[in-house]
């Protein structure tokens, strides 16, 4: 090395040298999105630009677990009353929350942030639908919904993930022989839908950070199994959600599935960045986010038991569980 | 977070919503 080279060595700092990469990248990106919106406005259809392996590696590779865990705890020091006004007043305004739907008004009455996100409603504020069968289990924006065709659920518009891999294998029920061969893949499908002339339904419900966050019986029915997957906690945000295939799938999820009078009935609470804990108030045993867990790892729990034959019967807009903080 | 709901139920059900909309919990999602 002479000292000419040495000396360039020296000035190629790696923090300009970062950002000058970054930035192009960014503005690579945010070219291509202004792009497509040009080609959107004049009608033509642009799919989705989905974040490739790297993309989503490097995201999972950001430590969301520990961040949401910190942020629970963060969240669980109460502070002092005078603080509490300014502080929920900060989060109600960021986040546009209508207090006057609250059970207790009085920002004074919640100790933390914890407490105040997991704050109840007036019950009269919600009446729900009589005379529908299906009702919307929370508070949130419909990001998707429509038939299941192929195994392959939309989560939104044009970007899909697996049914059986959301869902895990298809062993709650007994009364399907477990060493299936490698059928095709509509078969799972065909196994969830127990009566013939029957289709399979979704629906995605997306809880933004200021929505009331306990969730209810979308219909009566009877939960029979309760499947957790430990997982990332990448936000589930509309954009991440456009981003991101098989978002739902790596993230942290615990599915309820039963029976209603149609057949088949699930109900699957999909964790994210700052919400990272899930509760369901009949499960006692449930533990989420939990420090250490083996990727691709699920437990499984059966609500009918001996002496509970029936499993647990949910009527509809009965309170079934919620999210927290952390 | 996100609440998924996959359900069969007979071919002619059908959902009354629209992708983006707002909803509130007890709301109609769908009739048969």
């Amino acid at each position: 090395f002479n000292a000419k080279s040495l000396g360039l060595q020296a000035r190629i700092r790696p923090l300009p040298l970062f950002i000058i990469t970054g930035g192009g990248y960014v503005g690579y990106d945010q070219y291509g999105r202004y792009r497509d919106r040009e080609l959107e406005r004049r009608g033509i259809e642009v799919p989705p630009r989905i974040a490739n392996e790297a993309q989503v590696a490097l995201y999972k590779s950001i430590p969301t677990r520990l961040l949401s865990r910190a942020w629970g705890r963060l969240n669980q020091v109460d502070l002092p009353t005078w603080l509490r006004k300014p502080i929920f007043s900060l989060y109600i305004w960021t986040f546009g929350v209508n207090m006057k739907e609250a059970a207790v008004e009085d920002l004074h009455h919640y100790r933390n942030l914890g407490e105040f996100f997991r704050r109840k409603l007036k019950p009269q504020v919600r009446p729900v639908c009589d005379s529908h069968c299906v009702t919307s289990p929370a508070d949130g924006k419909i990001l998707h919904f429509g038939r299941v065709r192929n195994c392959e659920v939309e989560q939104v518009k044009g970007v899909t993930y697996s049914l059986e891999t959301f869902l895990g294998p298809h062993t709650w029920t007994d009364s399907v022989p477990i060493n299936r061969n490698d059928e095709d893949k509509s078969s799972f499908q065909d196994m969830l839908v127990s009566k013939p002339g029957n289709e399979l339904f979704h629906c995605v419900v997306y809880l933004a950070p200021g929505d009331y966050h306990c969730f209810h019986s979308p219909t009566d029915w009877r939960v029979a199994h309760r499947r957790h997957f430990p997982g990332s906690l990448m936000s589930v945000n509309p954009g991440v959600a456009r981003w991101i295939k098989e978002l739902f799938c790596h993230n942290e999820r615990v599915v309820l599935s039963g029976e209603w009078k149609h057949g088949f009935f699930s109900l699957t609470a999909v964790g994210a960045t700052n919400v990272g804990s899930i509760r369901i108030y009949f499960d006692k045993e449930l533990r989420t986010n939990s420090p250490r867990y083996s990727k691709g790892s699920y437990n499984d729990f059966s609500y009918v038991s001996n002496n509970n034959q029936e499993g647990i019967f949910m009527r509809k807009g009965e309170h079934l569980g919620e999210f927290n903080l952390g | 977070s996100t609440i998924v709901l996959l359900f069969e139920a007979p071919r002619d059900f059908t959902f009354n919503l629209k992708a983006g909309q707002k909803i509130h919990f007890g709301e109609p999602l769908g009739t048969i």
